[in-house]
C-alpha cells in the first residue's frame, strides 16, 4: 500500500506547500509520486507551473463526486510526479461537506478509485485544522509537519498534536506523526536555533536530520512554477530538500 | 464612531498578527485602541503576552453570546490599548455560527454592545475566508492587508479583492480595502522589488508608502510578549509599525 502523507500544519506560511511540492518532486527521482493540492489557494498547482484555467477539474471533483475521473490527474508535471489541482471551488467544499454522510472519510473513499498505484501520495494542506485537513488526517498513514523555526509557529504546535491524538482515538488509528521538518532556518538568527533546540528536546527522533535552511532561490524557482531542484539544482534549498527525501525514503522503509 | 479595521489576508504567514498587534500598539500612543483577536491559534494574545490559562473570556464568547460581558475585554495590555483574547475554542465556533440566523452578522451585532468608545477597533484575522473572517468583513469599515513581498502571496490576492467585492454588494456596503501593507520587505532580494512594484501597479494609491522590512527583532520581540515598540523602539520594525501608523492616521482623516 502506498504511503500516503498529510503535510499539515495550521499555523501559515511555514512551508507546507513549499516542503510538499519539493519533497514529492525529490521523491519522483526513483519513486512514483501523487500529489494533491487540498488547498484553495492552490499554490502547489501555481508553483508546479499549472496555469489557473486548467484546473477545471480536481480537488474539488475528487471530494464532491467522491471519485477520481478521467483528465483529474495531470500526469508528469514532473517525471514521475502526477498531481491534483485545486483552485478556488475547493473553499465552497469545506461547507458543502458538513451534511454528507462520513464526512471525514470523503478523501480516503476517494483515493480507494486512483486507477493506478502510487508509491507516495502527498497531500498539501490549507492552514487550517478543518474539514479538508480533516480529510487528509483520516485518508493519511503518516504525517509530516513543516515546522518554522519561529516561535508564534513553535506555540500552536500542541494544538496540533491534540487533534492527531483525536483523530488516532475516533477516525484513524493508524495516523502517527511521522516527521518534523524544520524550515527556514537561519543560522545567523540565534531564535532559529532556540526554537530548533526546543523542537527536539520536545519531539526527539522525530524530527529531521535534514534541516531546510532559509534561501531565496526556492521562492524564485515558484515563481517560475517550478521545484526548486529543476530551477537550480546545486542550490541550498534542494541540496537540503533531496537530503530530506533520502532520509524519509530510509525512515520509511 | 470608530474605524473599524479588519487585518486579512487568507495567505498563511504574511504579517496578519505582527501588523494587528504593532499597529495597533503604534495608534494607542494618541488613540483608544480595541484590539479582537479572531484567530483560534491565539497569536495575538501571545504576542501581547497573555497567558494561556487567561483567556477564559474571550472572542469565542463575544460571537457565542452576541455579547460582550464583564471581563472580557483585557484592559491596558498596553497602556491604551486594550484586547479580546482567542484560544482553541475558537475553531469551534466556524461550525456553531452555520445554523445561526443572519451568522455573518454576529460580530458587528456584538461590537454594538461595547462598554465603552475606541477610536480604533483592530480585528487580527485568521488564514482563510471562512466564517470567522467574513464576520470581520462585515463588521469592518475597511481593511488592512499585509502582503508579503513573496510570489505566491501575490497570487492569491485577487481571490482576496473577489470576496471584498461580493461583501460589499451583499453584506456591507462601506467596506473597502483601505491599505496594502507590504511586508518583510528584504532589499537584497530582487523578488520582494519585483512584487512591490507589480502591487503598486495594480493598487496604486492604496499601497502604503510605509514598508514593512523583514526585521529580526520583531519575531524577538514577540518570543517575550511584547510589541515591537516596547522591545526595541529604535529597530528598523519599530520605526516602520510607528510611521504605518502615522501613516494611516493622516489617510483616515
Ligand atoms: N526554505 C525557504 N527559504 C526561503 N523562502 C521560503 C522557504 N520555504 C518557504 N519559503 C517561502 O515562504 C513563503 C511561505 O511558504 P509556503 O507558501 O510554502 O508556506 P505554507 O505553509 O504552504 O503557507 P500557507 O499556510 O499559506 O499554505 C512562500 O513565499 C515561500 O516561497
Ligand atoms: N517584518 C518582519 N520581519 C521578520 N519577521 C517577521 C516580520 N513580520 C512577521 N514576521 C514573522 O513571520 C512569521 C509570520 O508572521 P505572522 O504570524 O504575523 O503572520 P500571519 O499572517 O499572522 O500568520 P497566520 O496566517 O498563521 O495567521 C512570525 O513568526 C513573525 O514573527
Ligand atoms: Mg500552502
Ligand atoms: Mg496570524
Amino acid at each position: 500500500t502506498p504511503h500516503i502523507l498529510a503535510i499539515a500544519n495550521q499555523k501559515g506560511g511555514v512551508g507546507k506547500t513549499t516542503t510538499a511540492i519539493n519533497l514529492a518532486t525529490a521523491l519522483a527521482e526513483k519513486k512514483k509520486v501523487l500529489l494533491i493540492d487540498l488547498d484553495s489557494q492552490g499554490n502547489s498547482s501555481t508553483a508546479l507551473g499549472v496555469d489557473y484555467n486548467d484546473r477545471a477539474l480536481g480537488t474539488y471533483n475528487l471530494l464532491i463526486d467522491g471519485a477520481v475521473s478521467e483528465g483529474m490527474i495531470k500526469q508528469g508535471v514532473v517525471p514521475n510526479l502526477s498531481l491534483i489541482t485545486a483552485d478556488g471551488n475547493l473553499a465552497g467544499a469545506e461547507l458543502e461537506l458538513i451534511d454528507v454522510e462520513k464526512r471525514e472519510f470523503r478523501l480516503k473513499n476517494a483515493l480507494t478509485t486512483l486507477p493506478q498505484h502510487y508509491d507516495y501520495i502527498l497531500i498539501d494542506c490549507p492552514p487550517s485544522l478543518g474539514m479538508l485537513t480533516l480529510n487528509a488526517l483520516v485518508a493519511a498513514n503518516g504525517l509530516i509537519v513543516p515546522l518554522q523555526c519561529e516561535f508564534l509557529a513553535l506555540e500552536g504546535i500542541s494544538h496540533l498534536v491534540k487533534t492527531v491524538t483525536r483523530v488516532q482515538k475516533s477516525l484513524n488509528p493508524e495516523l502517527d506523526i511521522r516527521a518534523i521538518v524544520l524550515t527556514m532556518y537561519d543560522k545567523r538568527n540565534k531564535l532559529s536555533e532556540l526554537v530548533a533546540e526546543d523542537t527536539k528536546a520536545f519531539f526527539g527522533e522525530k524530527v529531521c536530520k535534514t534541516v531546510i535552511p532559509r534561501n531565496i532561490r526556492i521562492s524564485e524557482a515558484q515563481s517560475y512554477g517550478k521545484p526548486i531542484m529543476l530551477y537550480d539544482r546545486r542550490s541550498a534549498g534542494a541540496v537540503a530538500y533531496m537530503s530530506l527525501a533520502k532520509e524519509l525514503t530510509r525512515r520509511f522503509q
